[in-house]
């Protein structure tokens, strides 16, 4: 799923939940041309993938062959991220 | 009233600035009403506790924090690697996490700066605001060591703009669950979070999913005189408030500045966090084993409504005093780390969602609508059972024209109500609430059972046509709580206070037994050969197994012995274990196989006791005293979670990390003590940027430790810190010899003038007149006016 709003900043950073370890989610990230940062904390199965063929910045999700990653049936969840704004209080 | 403490004093010079604290001149006489200072004088400084700034870095070698910089609790997000240190900018961006973090932990009686509430504490930073924030950021820095790592605090959120509906994504909500579930090895991560901070624009803070999350300490602020401050957002999340800044009249905080200063400017709900995170360090010095939700308890518990201006303060059914400003009220430290000692820790936490009304129901513009459930607490399923109250969630889908209209009210069925969200000028989206979660502290301790109403009221704002209405499509009322009393004390984790349930008698001499009248009816099936004077198993004459109890008890014949004793297959008699064993196959102690519950084998001798030795914690499953991790000297109810460590080890958390001595560092993915840079006498890692604090002989030079200063820079002291520094020259000026304007050589395109540097600029309206005015107003002192043609006048006398 994509997260969609007004004024979003999409980056090219994927939070993507792929079970079967490490090596697995490398085998997908390369399959899509993404590059696996590895495990997101300790949130098991989840994992930061960058995608350098995106731009770092853009207001609409951009399409292309990396976009397949969200129909792959070993990907359970994926999700590009979006800039959220925070302030300091 | 404030207590008045008359023997500390801190050789700290802004010390008698901090919150507000009143001493007279004339002796050390000093008072401050969060009771910090008694909290201190009970001995509790936040010693072993450990405690994160999650923001955009924190200043490690500051002279007033460097002691207490603990690299374990520390690292940058933004640029993925071990160094918090902010990124320095002209326009002082990333001033922020350093100032939070003084709050925490700056260092006592070092003569410099303040000092933090738990000036003993660790004190890290968790570098993530100085960069896109994505979910994944945020998840990685609440995920970031919980089992070191036992407070994060936060002072930041989605924009205060008044119009913005926003919280955790997926990634975040799964690592507050994580840290809550596992966290502090099973006590839960605690999270303190500062509430709203825009109530000039109108906003409410139960828009801020961070702050509405059950899962952290929401906190607000008052100034120096009790009153709201311009900014606060009130809502009903907030749960307790500390000092912060006020009205432009009215003081702000004092705390540590980047570039190794002290301000007394920081301000607004940010303060409030670290504050409440400081003092809940002192509470978890008093007592390392209090759960998340112990800490909530405590704080509902201690929090005083005091001198705090409100006028919705009102009393819920269980005697809380609650405000939707300050929540329970002003944090008492004293009475935090009081409570913190003796407590008993809460039973465990039961959820109960109440069945969602699913019915649409049209929302009429200037009307209220009222919705009522009628709940059962879940009484019917003893695990899902709440029957006093701790959080309230509303969960509610709502479509509407222009939300901003909206105010919803939460009433329990003791009549308490709940402002769980206030109409917002600013908010014109038509966005609605998709499941969005309200959340509300108010009916603590209040019994669930009952008829809840959820009022929607409507107010037509100007633009919006009338004809289009809103409409309720769902909403779900979520309890939190536990099924008995959380103050009473109750069975399972307190059966250490529960003595043995049955005497240990010494073994009864045999005695005969006394003849019974004629009986000719069936034996019962566990008689003998020899028959029985009555239908029962206690009428046998002899048994067919075994015979259990004595004479004086009664005696029966059973097929197995009971709970505490063992077969005799020779006697066929039911036998007592040894004192305390629950199954056994002899009478001495070491034929104990098990001991009763809230007894514990021990491992040394097999004997059953109630309290494990110094190096052994009692395993509730295996009823056995295990070994600790063998850096430990004393743990608690698991191998790793350690209270004590052993010679060579200092305790953090519950962890024992080895005691590295001067010019090393803890290297944590080798687990040993590495040396520093041969320049650094202290380090968080082998690089020579990574100095703390530097080693003899060096000087402290921005983020290096250098023999000499490089051109443009002076040695001096520096308060607070035990050696020398690097002082930059002034602007322009590439050698002096210290402060001020003793410049001795300019850079390229300046030229040196009564020591100091004005740019190389010649000018052609250098008549007489125009320099005797320049020379004689002194001008080419005052930096503003040097490019009057100075060069020039002075040049030519």
């Amino acid at each position: 799923s994509v997260a969609s709003g007004h004024g979003d900043v999409f980056t090219n950073h994927w939070a993507v939940r792929i079970t079967g370890g490490q090596e697995q989610a490398d085998k997908i990230a390369a399959k899509y041309g993404y590059i696996n940062l590895g495990q997101i904390g300790r949130l098991e199965d989840h994992y930061h993938f960058h995608q350098s063929r995106v731009v770092r910045r853009a207001a609409y999700p951009l399409k292309g062959p990396h976009s397949f990653i969200h129909l792959d049936p070993e990907v359970d969840w994926a999700q590009q991220q979006v800039v959220k704004p925070r302030v300091k209080r | 009233h404030a207590q008045s403490h008359a023997t500390i004093h801190f050789n700290d010079p802004k010390w008698t600035n901090m919150w507000y604290i009143h001493c007279n001149n004339k002796s050390s006489h000093c008072s401050a009403d969060m009771n910090i200072l008694a909290a201190w004088q009970r001995g509790y400084t936040g010693k072993n506790v450990v405690v994160t700034i999650l923001d955009d870095g924190i200043e490690r070698n500051h002279p007033d924090l460097a002691q207490n910089y603990d690299h374990l609790a520390s690292y940058d997000v933004n640029g993925n690697d071990h160094d918090p240190t902010p990124r320095y900018d002209s326009r002082n961006e990333n001033i922020h996490g350093t100032r939070c973090a003084g709050e925490v932990a700056a260092v006592a009686n070092n003569s410099h700066c303040i000092i933090g509430i738990a000036y003993n504490a660790h004190i890290g930073g968790i570098r993530m605001l100085d960069g896109d924030v994505t979910d994944i950021v945020e998840a990685k820095s609440l995920g970031i060591r919980p089992d070191y790592i036992d407070i994060y605090s936060a002072s930041w959120g989605p924009k205060d703009d008044g119009k913005t509906v926003d919280g955790p994504g997926p990634l975040t909500k799964q690592a507050f669950e994580q840290g809550i579930r596992k966290g502090r090895k099973g006590l839960g991560s605690i999270f303190v979070w500062a509430s709203g901070n825009g109530g000039r624009q109108g906003d409410h803070c139960s828009c801020d999913g961070y702050t509405s999350s059950i899962y952290t300490i929401s906190i607000s602020s008052t100034t120096e005189n009790g009153n709201k401050p311009w900014y606060l957002e009130v809502c009903s999340s907030i749960m307790a408030t500390t000092y912060s800044s006020g009205e432009f009249n009215e003081r702000k905080i004092v705390t540590t500045d980047p570039r190794h200063r002290c301000t007394d400017g920081h301000t607004g709900t940010s303060v409030s966090a670290p504050i409440v995170a400081g003092i809940i360090a002192l509470a978890l010095e008093a007592n390392l084993l209090l759960t998340w939700r112990d800490v909530q308890h405590l704080l509902v518990k201690t929090s005083r409504p005091v001198h705090l201006k409100a006028d919705d303060w009102k009393t819920n059914a269980a005697g809380h005093r609650v405000s939707h400003l300050y929540g329970f009220g002003l944090v008492d430290a004293e009475a935090m780390v009081l409570e913190a000692r003796k407590w008993r820790t809460v039973p465990p936490q039961h959820t109960c969602s109440q069945m969602p009304e699913r019915r649409t129901r049209y929302i009429h513009a200037g009307q209220s609508l009222n919705c009522s459930i009628n709940a059962s607490g879940c009484s019917e399923e003893p695990e899902l059972h709440v029957d006093y109250l701790e959080h309230v969630v509303v969960k509610v889908q709502i479509v509407h024209p222009r939300r901003g209209d909206l105010e919803i009210n939460l009433i329990s069925p003791a009549g308490t109500r709940s402002q769980l969200l206030a109409k917002r000028l600013f908010d014109s989206s038509n966005e609605g609430f998709r499941n969005w979660e309200f959340m509300t502290v108010h009916f603590w301790g209040e019994r669930s059972q009952g008829t809840w109403t959820l009022e929607i009221i409507d107010s037509l704002s100007k633009l919006r046509n009338p004809e289009v209405l809103g409409n309720l499509k769902e909403w779900t009322l979520i309890l939190y709580g536990t099924s008995q009393d959380p103050y009473q004390p109750y069975s399972a984790q307190n059966s250490h206070s529960r003595m043995l349930e049955i005497p240990a008698p010494e073994e009864e001499p045999e005695q005969e037994e006394e003849e019974e009248d004629q009986y000719n009816g069936p034996c019962h099936s566990e008689c003998g050969d020899q028959g029985c004077d009555g239908p029962d198993a206690d009428h046998c004459l002899n048994c067919v197994h075994f015979s259990s109890g004595s004479l004086k008890s009664g005696k029966t014949c059973v097929s197995h012995c009971p709970l505490g004793h063992y077969e005799d297959i020779a006697s066929r008699r039911c036998r007592r274990c040894y004192k305390g064993c629950e199954r056994c196959v002899g009478r001495s102690v070491s034929d104990c196989l098990s001991c009763r519950r809230g007894l514990y084998v021990n491992a040394l001798n097999s004997s059953c006791i109630d309290t494990c030795p110094p190096g052994y914690f009692a395993d509730e499953n295996q009823r056995q005293c295990l070994k600790c991790h063998d850096t430990c000297m004393r743990c608690l109810g698991y191998a790793d979670r350690c209270t004590a460590c052993r010679e060579g080890y200092s305790l953090a958390g519950m962890t024992c990390v080895p005691e590295c001595t001067n010019g090393t560092f803890f290297h944590l993915e080798e687990m040993t003590c590495s040396p520093c840079h041969s320049s650094c006498r202290t380090c968080a890692g082998p690089g020579k940027e990574e100095c703390i604090q530097c080693a003899e002989g060096y000087l402290q030079q921005e983020w290096q430790c250098v023999q000499t200063c490089t051109p443009g820079y002076y040695s001096g002291e520096a308060a607070g810190v035990p050696y020398k520094m690097c002082h930059r020259c002034e602007e322009n000026c590439l050698s002096c010899s210290g402060p001020g304007t003793t410049c001795t050589k300019c850079k390229e395109g300046y030229s040196l003038v009564s020591r100091t540097c004005i740019v190389y600029a010649s000018c052609n309206n250098a008549d007489e007149v125009f320099c005797e005015m320049v020379k004689s107003n002194r001008l080419c002192e005052k930096k503003l006016y040097r490019q009057f043609c100075c060069r020039t006048c002075l040049m030519n006398g």
